[in-house]
């Protein structure tokens, strides 16, 4: 089974046209094996992507480098899902 | 575990099975046989019944509107969503006059597992997969993006040409089971006149095209209808949806079902992407399964109402 352990959900906002095109040629780099959730539409929409946890450091610093605002969304992906699987069990019984 | 003994003590404020999902369908089906009956229009890839149920009060091939929940199998809300629509008709039907009035005329055809592969594979493999499970030959990455292969622009901009990207567009238009069982039901019914498919997320009611910056000549009705349908939305928790065709509201994209759709002759082609909370993408407490649920069905019911009210 696949886990996500230390996978992070990032919401990202761009202040303008240049940083919109930063964030989708981000989206690009598939060595980065991001997970787009909320892909680049405009300046005012957030993009939010699901980021491996070994893949978060260049990320983080892709954006800072660039000034890109963003905040984290989902602090550690596992920990939501495995509560959701909890959840889903203590509801079935 | 404690199987629940009919659609009353169906739990449909938590997530569930495929299994659970399809003992809900039968058990809806017997308990109100004259009005729903299950039709399988396909088969998945993996072989699974593509199952839709029917919601009629007689008559032959009368008109109808469609509604599908879940394309993209880790959109549990929407799944979820559907489940709880199917017995809100149920329920509604001979109480509600708006939807009794729809019902009297058209029927409406509900697919709350729109890709079950995908979805037995969240819950068994990987919660985050959104695609089919058919595998791609030459390469090791499996499934295509269902709603990049319907032949509506098919191959344009706006999906991927490779197996591993999560917008795959597959080898050729309707090369899926999921879409292509759809595309032939719809083609031999031939008498849909609303098509809904829902997604989540990010709060939004879509209209064609996604494929071309070209306005549908029904844009002005589209347009306003959608509004209608998000104010009567919101009315009821206060969420907040834009509205507009796909390409111009988020982005160019090609081969998307109510592209197709549309260009099939079926005016009414909407596709929502439900709640955002901001916090939590997809990945929607269960909590919020029925809320979300309720204040979409005022939006659908906005859009069917006037289907009905508005024959073509």
């Amino acid at each position: 089974k696949e886990t996500f352990v230390g996978d992070q959900v990032l919401r990202i906002v761009a202040k303008d046209v240049v940083q919109l095109a930063l964030i989708k040629d981000l989206e690009d780099m598939v060595e980065l094996e991001l997970d787009v959730w909320m892909g680049v539409t405009d300046v005012a929409s957030p993009v939010d992507i699901r980021v491996p946890f070994y893949n978060l450091q260049s990320v983080k610093i892709y954006l800072e480098s660039q000034n890109i605002e963003f905040s984290i969304m989902i602090e550690d992906l596992q920990m939501l899902l495995d509560e959701e699987q909890e959840k889903m069990e203590l509801a079935a019984r | 575990f404690v199987e629940p003994r009919d659609t009353d003590s169906f739990d449909y404020n938590n997530y569930h099975t495929l299994s659970e999902i399809y003992s809900f369908q039968d058990m809806l089906v017997d308990e109100n046989p004259s009005l729903v009956s299950k039709m399988v229009i396909g088969q998945s890839y993996e072989g699974r019944p593509l199952n839709v149920l029917k919601f009629s009060t007689g008559g032959s091939n009368r008109s109808a509107i469609w509604i599908d929940t879940g394309i993209h199998s880790r959109e549990w809300v929407t799944q979820a969503s559907g489940t709880w629509f199917a017995k809100k008709i149920v329920t509604d039907y001979g109480r509600d006059p708006a939807l009794t009035a729809i019902l009297d005329k058209m029927d409406i055809y509900l697919e709350i597992v729109t890709n079950p592969d995908g979805f037995s594979y969240t819950h068994t493999r990987n919660r985050m997969w959104r695609k089919t499970r058919k595998p791609n030959p030459g390469s090791s990455c499996v499934g295509v993006d269902p709603n990049r292969n319907w032949d509506a622009g098919f191959g344009g901009p706006g999906a991927s040409g490779s197996s591993c990207s999560e917008t795959y567009r597959g080898p050729k238009a309707h090369s899926e089971s999921e879409v292509k069982s759809i595309v032939d039901f719809v083609k031999s019914h031939g008498n849909i006149k609303a098509f809904i498919s829902i997604h989540a997320y990010s709060q939004m009611l879509l209209y064609p095209y996604g494929y071309t910056r070209t306005p549908v000549r029904d844009q002005a009705k589209l347009n306003s209808l959608a509004k209608k349908a998000i104010t009567d939305l919101a009315s009821l928790y206060g969420t907040r949806y834009r509205y507009g065709s796909i390409i111009n509201t988020i982005y160019q994209a090609s081969g998307s079902t109510i592209d197709w759709t549309y260009n099939q002759g079926i005016k009414y082609s909407y596709t929502f992407e439900l709640r955002d909370t901001g916090r939590y993408g997809f990945i929607l407490p269960a909590n919020q399964i029925v809320p979300t649920a309720q204040e979409t069905w005022l939006a659908l019911m906005a859009i069917m109402d006037h289907t009905l009210k508005n024959p073509y």
